[in-house]
């Protein structure tokens, strides 16, 4: 998915 | 945000929050590793580039930036602080961070997802994040009696830890979200390095007996 780049984590 | 990871950040603050309180109300820093401490600090400085580039949520933000703050501050306490500086256990805190980093370097460089200054300094600060508890560790088996603010401390981290696996794989069945193989094994390595002293731990706790590390 397009989300594997946004780094949502801490 | 699911439950997971929420109560993963939360257990995080509150690890960062019993060191504070440590720091201020005690005036003591006795048994903490300042190694470990100044690792942290370097994991959130290479990590958190991208906090006024790339924006996520004002939750997430707020986060980075109280970890910034908190961990840069408790390393100025132990370093510099009249009072606390003095408890510090200079001789028992002897890994050389060096060894920890240069290495982690090095594979940052070589095994990345993307080649950018960026990428390679979060990469960085994922290998040294999975390491950084080693000198503390090392600390806590050196030292006689371990103070119930180090203990749950460190216990506090690891739970951290724990619960951030519980919210990949939660996240891996509800969202479908892939986490990358470089921050599944270092963030696996991290949480199998508390393993022997969450043991350790939970049984004092079970038998309400000073935490004890054995040599």
């Amino acid at each position: 998915s397009k989300e594997e780049d946004v780094k949502d984590e801490l | 945000m699911n439950i997971f990871r929420l109560s993963g950040d939360m257990t995080h603050l509150m690890s960062v929050i019993v060191l504070l309180l440590k720091i201020h109300t005690i005036k003591s820093c006795a048994g903490i590793s300042l190694k470990t401490q100044e690792l942290y600090a370097l994991v959130f400085a290479t990590r958190y580039l991208d906090i006024f580039t790339d924006f996520v949520s004002v939750y997430n933000t707020i986060m980075k930036l109280i970890f910034l703050a908190t961990s840069f501050s408790i390393v100025w306490y132990m370093r510099h602080h009249k009072i606390v500086r003095r408890s510090y256990d200079k001789e028992q805190d002897t890994f050389r961070h060096l060894f920890l980093i240069l290495p982690c370097l090095i594979l940052a460089l070589v095994v990345n997802e993307k080649f950018t200054f960026k990428e390679v300094m979060w990469t960085f600060s994922l290998y040294v994040e999975a390491v950084a508890i080693l000198p503390q560790l090392v600390l806590l088996q050196r030292t006689k009696n371990i103070d119930n603010l180090t203990g749950q401390y460190v216990f506090l981290l690891g739970a951290y830890r724990a619960l951030y696996i519980l919210n990949w794989i939660y996240r891996y069945l509800t969202e479908k979200h892939f986490v990358h193989w470089i921050t599944w094994i270092s963030g696996l390595v991290q949480t199998l390095l508390y393993a022997d002293f969450f043991y350790y731990y939970i049984n004092s706790w079970k038998n309400n007996v000073r935490l004890q590390l054995p040599a």
